[in-house]
Formats: structure tokens, sequence, C-alpha cells
């Protein structure tokens, strides 16, 4: 072990293995997650005997779904399986220990399976998803399109009931009503849950999930009507598959429309369900589990950039005196030691919230809807400041280990592609931080009214009149 | 309302600021919507201050969390300090970084700016000795960080020339592009 980093080990003034256990949930916790590493990192047949970045595209794309259907065999074997381990290999670190530039299969899990959980009648869920689980078939989930994202009002794909043959039509009006960008969609799924704008009886809905099957279960051949393929090249996420679809006229029969909440009837008459929360509960999810991978990734990067930085010696501080650790020097200090205070924050502020949406949820069983828009609001902010946080940070680390920093072998530019596409899905930053704002401007109403605020924004009512002494 | 370089004045700072953001933007926004503009293109000319509002806001949530885990987290007394200087580095970091919002709307005045710079720099003073410490902490073994700079035994050097010879074009000592491109491109211009 290199000289410095034993001295710095022998001067910290607190017990790591203490942190580490607090970090992880306590020391049980700890030991579950190095056994499921080992188990994982231990396997010959996530080794590659070429690094990824030396391989052509399509290369690299035909060793990700190696790799992730050995991954997925692997997790199905294992004695102990749990959300936890899915966790991990889907966006954490572990998985991207493995796949490093993105899993093509990790939308089978993360959209497709709990959205037909989420969505399905229980009729609908008995069959898909045990196909699903399977791995009968393989999903994705299409949603954002070539001309529209975060805003999903503005999709334009239709699904149209044609009570006739009592099946719904899909179609892509457009080039921009291609869909765009869906994980795994590209070469890797043969199934997909599609959004579309429902339209029965002439009237339109608005946007309703379908299961609509993509590829030929044998020969992998795209179905009549289906116009599928991968969209290119992107700054990382490379072995994404992500990928575009477009319909014309493709018919499904009416049972392929999730209907868990609204329902399209023989007739085409459309019934709405009473509530959507669990709709709502799915995306604080994702959110949460947004944040705690920024944590994740931001610890990797910091992690890389310190033991570097205490082993560099550069320069000369005085004259005549050995070149310094960069570590001693103010300026790396300032770039290293706040980047890992954000990783503490980051996973305090996202277990908080997660309580939140726990109390929030009981709540709502009681038909409480008080704390809602402030769920929403917090887990949007939250989400978005997170995510630019944590790319900024890499960046801000990656400079920090010099011209080293700048090799892909470092492993900086791949966490900084995964980091920053955080920022994009999953609700575009600027949006969600618009989305805040609303709720805040009408808090601010509330505030102005005397009317009693919710706690996180119960401050309004304090500082309202505040003005700065002069 | 004298500043004080202590977490309670920091954070209630924090959300001075964020109501003074809120509160300009929906005074900015109400003035636009009485000169006559529709809600919805005040809204978009307000929104740069929108974003701002909800930003400040959030670091707000977050500084206050940050600081309130720290403090009621069940650690040993040099852990407990060591947490504490993070949820101070990090509250301090993004006041400086943002000091004109909190010139603007708490009551920090420029005479205390000196002060909080010079509690920044002790903080980083104090935490490190333990840096390497605290990412030994997160525990992540080697095959996750998969980076020659950041292996436990920090062979960075060893490491980095190793990896460069996975570069397949150092499988051969000369490339073939010297022989079909690169020589009688010389030869040429002999």
């Amino acid at each position: 072990v290199n000289e410095d980093l034993v001295k710095e080990r022998q001067n910290c003034s607190f017990n790591t293995l203490e942190l580490t256990h607090l970090l992880d949930g306590g020391e049980a916790k700890t030991l579950e997650r190095k056994e499921r590493e080992e188990y994982f990192l231990s396997d010959p047949a996530f080794k590659d005997e070429v690094p990824m970045e030396y391989l052509s595209h399509q290369e690299q794309y035909e060793h990700s779904v190696r790799k992730a259907c050995h991954m997925f065999r692997k997790l199905q074997e294992m004695p102990h399986g749990s959300m936890d381990n899915f966790r991990q290999l889907l966006g954490g670190m572990l998985g991207s220990a493995i796949l490093k530039d993105g899993n093509p299969l990790a939308l089978h899990y993360v959209m497709f399976l709990p959205t037909l959980a989420g969505q399905g009648t229980v009729e609908q869920q008995a069959y898909w998803i045990s196909r699903a689980w399977n791995l009968e078939i393989v999903g994705t989930y299409a949603q954002t399109e070539l001309g529209h994202g975060t805003f999903i009002r503005g999709l334009e794909t239709t699904a149209t009931y044609d009570p006739s043959t009592q099946e719904f039509v899909l179609n892509s009006p457009t080039l921009t009503a291609y869909k765009w960008w869906p994980g795994g969609l590209g070469h890797t799924a043969n199934y997909a849950v599609v959004v579309a704008q429902l339209y029965t009886q002439g009237k339109c809905h608005g946007i309703h999930p379908f299961i609509v099957q993509l590829r030929d279960e044998e020969t992998h051949m795209p179905m009549p009507g289906i116009i599928i393929g991968e969209i290119g090249a992107k700054l990382g996420m490379n072995t994404t598959n992500n990928g575009y679809l477009g319909f014309k006229q493709v018919r499904i029969p009416r049972e392929n429309m999730l209907m868990k909440n609204n329902k399209v009837l023989e007739d085409g008459t459309y019934v709405k369900s009473p509530s959507d929360k669990l709709t709502y509960g799915t995306m604080m999810f994702v959110r949460v589990v947004i944040c705690q991978d920024m944590a994740s990734y931001l610890s990797k990067a910091v992690t890389i950039a310190t033991r570097y930085s205490a082993v560099r010696h550069q320069s000369e501080m005085k004259p005549g005196a050995p070149e310094p650790q960069v570590l001693d020097y103010r300026t790396q200090q300032y770039k290293l030691l706040p980047s890992i205070a954000s990783v503490f924050a980051m996973k305090f502020s996202a277990n908080w919230i997660w309580e939140m949406y726990n109390v929030v949820n009981s709540e709502l069983d009681q038909g409480d809807l008080e704390r809602l828009p402030e769920l929403h609001a917090v887990s949007c902010c939250l989400k978005a400041l997170c995510t630019s946080d944590a790319a900024s940070a890499v960046e801000i680390v990656r400079l920090a280990c010099g011209g080293h920093g700048y090799m892909k072998s470092s492993n900086l530019p791949s966490t900084y592609g995964l980091v920053t596409a955080a920022c994009t899905y999953e609700g575009e930053n600027t949006v969600l931080l618009l989305q805040t704002a609303r709720y805040l401007m009408k808090t601010w109403q509330q505030a102005r009214s005397g009317q009693t605020l919710t706690p996180s924004v119960a401050y309004l009512n304090l500082y309202s009149d505040w003005r700065q002494p002069r | 309302t004298v500043w004080e370089n202590t977490t309670d004045c920091v954070i209630k700072a924090f959300y001075q600021v964020a109501a003074g953001k809120v509160k300009a933007a929906a005074e900015h926004m109400e003035r636009r919507a009485k000169g006559g503009m529709t809600p919805e293109d005040a809204w978009n000319e307000t929104s740069i201050e929108l974003v701002a509002a909800s930003t400040a806001h959030c670091r707000a949530f977050i500084v206050e969390k940050f600081i309130e885990t720290v403090s009621k987290t069940d650690v040993s007394r040099p852990l407990q300090a060591v947490l504490c200087q993070m949820a101070e580095l990090y509250a301090v970091y993004w006041l400086l970084n943002n000091k004109g919002d909190f010139l603007m709307f708490s009551n920090l005045s420029p005479a205390d700016v000196d002060g909080l710079q010079l509690w920044l720099e002790q903080l980083l003073t104090k935490l490190r000795p333990n840096a390497v410490g605290i990412v030994d902490s997160f525990d992540i073994h080697d095959d996750i960080l998969a980076s020659p700079l950041g292996a436990w035994d920090g062979r960075v050097y060893e490491r980095l020339f190793e990896e460069s010879q996975k570069s397949p074009l150092n499988k051969e000592p000369v490339n073939k592009s010297f022989h079909e491109y690169m020589k009688p491109f010389l030869r040429s211009n002999l």
C-alpha cells in the first residue's frame, strides 16, 4: 500500500468502520452488502478481457446484453433475493461496476414490471407479470417522444378504439410522435408499455398505458407496422440501447390497455378512475432512488479523487522543500471536501423524504390528501438539486485529478455520463424546479393571508414580512 | 439580528433567503399581471426568479436536514465531530457561493463575510486529516471504483501504466497505418 495512504489512515481521528455502518444502516446491512458484492464481483463472467471503451458500439452492446442476462440469472439464483439486491444491480454502484455504461435490461425491471404491477388489473397482472418475471418476454416503457418529453400531455401517439373488432389502433401521426429514448427499446425488448392519447367514441381522454408487442417472440423481427431501432451514440450510457419506435396502424386487443385505474368497455365507453395516487407513489419512489443514486455515484468519484490527491505530490509549496501531497493545497481541499460533504447531504435528505413519503402515504390511506402537494414539491426540487449538484461535483473532482482525471480509465468520465443524464431523465430539472415554484407561489399567497402552512414551508410565515435591517 | 457563525444562524439565513426570493418572484409576477400581462406570460417572464426561488427553498431544506440529522445521530464523539464539520462545511460553502443573496435577504452584512471565509478555511483544515478516512468509510470495492487513481492500495502510477497496456494500439510495435499512409506520405514530401 502506498505509504502516503498508510499515513493518512493512521492519522484519521475516528473509526471508519463506525461510519461505514452508519451509512449502510447498521453492521448487518454492511455484511449483507459485502456478501452481495462478493457474489457478483468474483464471477469471472463479468470481467472484461478488453476494456469496453476499445470495442465498437455494436460489440459494446453485445457484451452488455451477455452480462445483463448473466447478472439477472445470478440474481434469480441468489439464496436471499431482495429488492435491495435489485436496486443495487439496476441503478446502484454494483450495477454500474458490472455494466459501466448502462444496462440494456434495466427498464424491464425498473419500469416495465412496476408499471404492470401498478397499473394492470388483477387479471392483467397475473398474465403479464408472470411472463415478464419468468423472462418469457422482455419489456420496456415507451413514453417520451422525439418531440415531447417532460410535458407528457403533449404526447402525440394515438390509440383509437375500434369497437367493431374490440381493438386499439396505435398510430404515430408525425415523425415527432415517434417514441424516443426508452432504454432497451432499440434491439432488446420485445414488448413495451406504450403511453398514448386514448380516443374512444370520438373523444380524447388523455394519455393511457397500453401493452404492445414490438417483436416476434421467436425470431425477434419487428411486428408488422412497428418501426423500431436504436437512437445512436450519446455522451454516456451507450449500452442502454435507447430506442425509437413508430406505429403504422398497429392493432392490439382491448385487453392490452392497462385498466387498473381507467377502463374502456367493449362498446367503447370510457370509465374514469376515482383516484390515481398509485401513479403518484411510483413517481415519488423513483425520485428518492435517484437522489440515493446520485449520492452513490458522487461517493465513488470523491473516493477516486481524494485517494489520488493523497498519493499525488506536486510542485513546491516552499522553496527547496519536497513536493507536497496535492491534498495539502487549500484549493484542492476546496474542490474535494465540499463535494464529500454533498454525499452526506444527499443521502440524509433522501432518507428524510423517504420517511416523509411513508407518513404521507399512510395519511392518504385515511383519505387525508393535505400534505401531498408539499411532498410533491419537495421531491421535485430535491431531484433537481441532487442531480445538478452531483454533476457539478463529479466534474470538479475530475478536474482535481488533473490530466489523469481525463483518462477514461480513471472512471470519472463515465461516472459523469451517468450522473449528468439524471439531470434530464425522470423530469428535466428546470421543469421540476418550476413545479416546486408553482407550489411556493400558492403557499406564498396563503402565508400572506395568514394561513397556517405545512412544515417544509412554515418559514414563509416567519419571514414573510422580514426585512434586512439597514 | 446580529450575524453569528453558528448553525442556527446559518439555517435561519438560508430560510430568509428562500423567503426573500419567493417573495421577490411573487411580487414581480404580480406586478407584471397588474401591468396587463396574462398570468401565463407573467409566469414565463418571471421564470428565472421562480427557478432561483425554488433552488433556494430546496437548499435551505437540505442544509436544515443535514444539520438536524447529524445532531440527532447517535455515534461516538470523534465521528460526531467529523459529521458536524461536514454539515457546517456544506452550509458555509453554499452560503459563500451565494453571498449576494444572503447580503440581500438575510441579516448577513459585508463585514461578516470575512468571518465566514475564515470559518470555511478552518473547516477545511479540520477535515483535511480525515479526508481519506471519510472516503474509506464509503467502503467502495476496488472493482466498483474501477479506477487506477482510486484503488485502496494507492498504486496509482503502476495501475495507470497497466491500463495503458490494454490499448489495442499497443498490441504491435508498428501500426499498419504507417505502411499504408504515413510512409508514402513522408516519401512524397522528401
